[in-house]
């Protein structure tokens, strides 16, 4: 049975997309069956992938006209499977209001894949409207990326309100799976700071696993590859390897 | 007349707020008479410039329950006010869907001010929603900060639509006041290359003004600070002030 994480945090560039198509990249490696949904109208973890065209994706799944079986694609590692976005999704915020079910819609169509991975991620906008919330209806976790920037921790607060509205109104089981600090750079204080004060709200929760700033990370997407592609003795690429062994070790997968 | 200019990009993380917060700041320091509104429900212009409780808010004056007037707080610059953002608009997408003029509610309440100043700046969220459009709808332009990084280019192309889309059905008048590059590193070609290709798309529009990646202006929202009160030497003072008078030339603002 396959786990269903999303990657959210409302604040924007905080490393999501980076995390999904990392994290799933690395799951991949380690011979996880992992399924990569990006949700995201933006499209960073399809081009970040290297998939052009954006049609079938996410957007005809939602709205009910496609099976998501129809939708996947294949990457280019052996493990590694994806569901792109496309631009319409800006439009379907509006398009489903009317929809009874407006937040299950997601959650519908992923019952039908479960089985056939160990893991589906799903690479969240950074808002926290009808897509974020189809996405974390759908999910049995969150893993929470935080840039070790000020404005991150002011979110975080928003962020786990939403969490808990989620679980008291639309998926009773919804839990966090991690918090992830990301853009990490040694030589400054301030991410020092903020990584103490990540630490003391979230305890246990955050990874010991730290993301660190590293330019070739920047670089892979332009490339269409993931960091272990891409420069797979960089930094960011032993960070990620790293974090997917300590996500796997919580999940007790064996 | 003020000139009302929106602060805008779909992608998150780019310096939205920033820019809002120091070039609002270097406006006032060249006693430019300067609003800053907060239209974010992340609230981080809000708390950048130190303001904590954020009632009341510009989600009061939206949704028609209380005068522009009445909301607008005075910063420690003299030529500095800010009317913040709140916590509820978050629910506003929802609330005003069904408002004849949802996309002109602020427009309507700007008109109100714009005698008072000669700038009034609005620090947009990382999407294209009903926030992002009321503010497209009210503004006579739109910066858009551009972060030097390979997912920054993507989003370009889906922000000219948005802003095509505004200029057709809500603002006919609607013009791109310049593109700003933001967290230039010179270590990096990635920076240089995201530039050059910036400067391709978007020619005379690109400010010759490029923000420097400089963390004295990640450190300054932490103390609720604007860059040239925080460390008035740093490179992003020199870099936002010089903005200021690049922007002011290009309105020949006397
Ligand atoms: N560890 C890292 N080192 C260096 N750069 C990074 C790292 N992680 C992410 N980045 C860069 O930071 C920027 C923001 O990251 P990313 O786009 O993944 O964030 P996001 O949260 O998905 O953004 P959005 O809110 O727009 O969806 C990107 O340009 C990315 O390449
Ligand atoms: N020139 C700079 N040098 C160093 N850090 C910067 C610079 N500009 C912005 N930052 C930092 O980068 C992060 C993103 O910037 P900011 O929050 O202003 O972007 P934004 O576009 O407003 O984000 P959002 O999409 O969430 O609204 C912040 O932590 C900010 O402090
Ligand atoms: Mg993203
Ligand atoms: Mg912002």
């Amino acid at each position: 049975m396959g786990k269903i994480i999303s990657i959210a945090n409302q604040k924007g560039g905080v490393g999501k997309t980076t995390t999904s198509i990392n994290l799933a990249a690395s799951l991949a490696a380690a011979e996880r069956k992992t399924l990569l949904i990006d949700i995201d109208p933006q499209g960073n973890s399809s081009s970040g992938l290297g998939f052009e065209n954006h049609s079938p994706s996410i957007y005809e799944v939602l709205i009910g006209n496609m099976e998501p079986n129809t939708a996947i694609r294949q990457s280019e590692m052996p493990f590694l499977d994806l569901i792109t976005s496309n631009i319409d999704l800006v439009g379907a915020e509006v398009e489903v209001i009317d929809f009874p079910n407006r937040e299950h819609l997601l959650k519908e169509q992923l019952v039908k894949l479960k089985d056939q991975y160990d893991f589906i991620l799903i690479d969240c906008p950074p808002s926290l409207g009808v897509l974020t919330l189809n996405a974390l209806s759908a999910s049995d976790s969150v893993l929470i990326p935080v840039q070790c920037e000020y404005f991150a921790l002011e979110g975080l607060g928003q962020l786990l309100n939403t969490i808990n509205i989620v679980k008291q109104h639309f998926n009773k089981l919804l839990t966090i799976e991690g918090v992830l600090l990301t853009m990490y750079d040694v030589r400054l204080k301030l991410s020092q700071l903020v990584a103490d004060e990540v630490k003391k709200y979230f305890e246990d929760k955050v990874y010991t696993t730290i993301i660190h700033r590293n330019v070739r990370v920047s670089e892979a997407p332009s490339y269409g590859k993931p960091i272990i592609l891409y420069d797979a003795v960089s930094i960011g690429s032993k960070n990620y390897m790293a974090l997917a062994a300590e996500l796997m070790e919580r999940n007790k997968v064996q």
